[in-house]
């Protein structure tokens, strides 16, 4: 028998996968001697480079441009290394023990203790282990980087009751779409949305890391990067 | 947010979501 048809993804669902960024390269520069200082200013770039495609990204979102333009950038500053972890979890999945970065940056366990990430990667690799028990699929990823951001209690909201309803409608996108493709779990959503703990924490963690590198001043940042640092902190 | 401008500059510039 074949398969039952499957129920048309939300609106919301399709939007976001679309919206979904082209995959980013990291690119070490040649020129740089090999060592923490070379795999921290790689890192450094990427996250520079992807913060202009998650802004890009976020403008996307159903609802997002609606809200103030201080309230966007509230959400950001608030959510966007949530957004990088995410991005990097999900990457990872189809690897074992291997944090892929970029899709020409994967670092392992000695790597990262290499450069001074052994911490982050045993907490980002926590998560990645907490998303492939889910099995977690592209769709929920994408309803769950946006929820992320809607989500990222950030004390300077204008219009909270904006921002409630934005959530609301991804919230509502994520409960519809496992209520139509895995019936067989209906806490599937609660589920999901249970990871989102970790990935603030996990996010907190990576956000202090990065400051205390900037503060000791040996890695070069671009300007975009250390102004989202330095509004985490 | 004088100390944020490039995240207010590309909120304000980039693609719209027409584009999409």
């Amino acid at each position: 028998l074949p398969p039952p048809p499957k129920k048309p993804l939300t609106k919301i669902v399709s939007h976001l996968l679309v919206a979904e960024p082209e995959k980013i390269y990291a690119m070490p520069d040649p020129s740089l001697p090999e060592g923490d200082i070379k795999a921290l200013t790689t890192l450094c770039d990427l996250a520079d480079r992807e913060l202009v495609v998650i802004i890009g990204w976020a403008k996307h979102i159903p609802g997002f441009s609606s809200l103030s333009l201080g309230d966007q950038m509230s959400l950001l500053q608030s959510a966007w290394m949530e957004i990088l972890i995410l991005s990097v979890v999900f990457r990872s999945l189809p690897y074992e023990d291997e944090l892929v970065y970029a899709e020409d940056y994967v670092m392992d366990e000695g790597h990262s203790r290499l450069t001074g990430l052994l911490d982050l990667y045993g907490s980002i690799l926590h998560l990645v282990r907490r998303y492939k028990k889910l099995k977690v699929e592209k769709e929920e990823f994408v309803t769950l980087k946006a929820i992320a951001l809607t989500n990222s209690d950030s004390m300077h909201i204008e219009d909270v009751e904006a921002v409630q309803k934005l959530q609301d409608s991804l919230h509502e996108a994520l409960q519809e779409y496992e209520g139509g493709e895995h019936q067989e779990d209906p806490q599937r959503a609660g589920k999901l949305l249970m990871t989102l703990p970790l990935l603030r924490q996990t996010a907190a963690k990576a956000v202090q890391h990065f400051y205390s590198i900037k503060v000791q001043g040996k890695v070069p940042m671009h300007k975009l990067f250390l102004e989202m640092l330095e509004a985490k902190v | 947010k004088e100390k944020h401008k490039i995240l207010h500059r590309l909120l304000q510039n980039s693609t719209s979501p027409v584009d999409l």
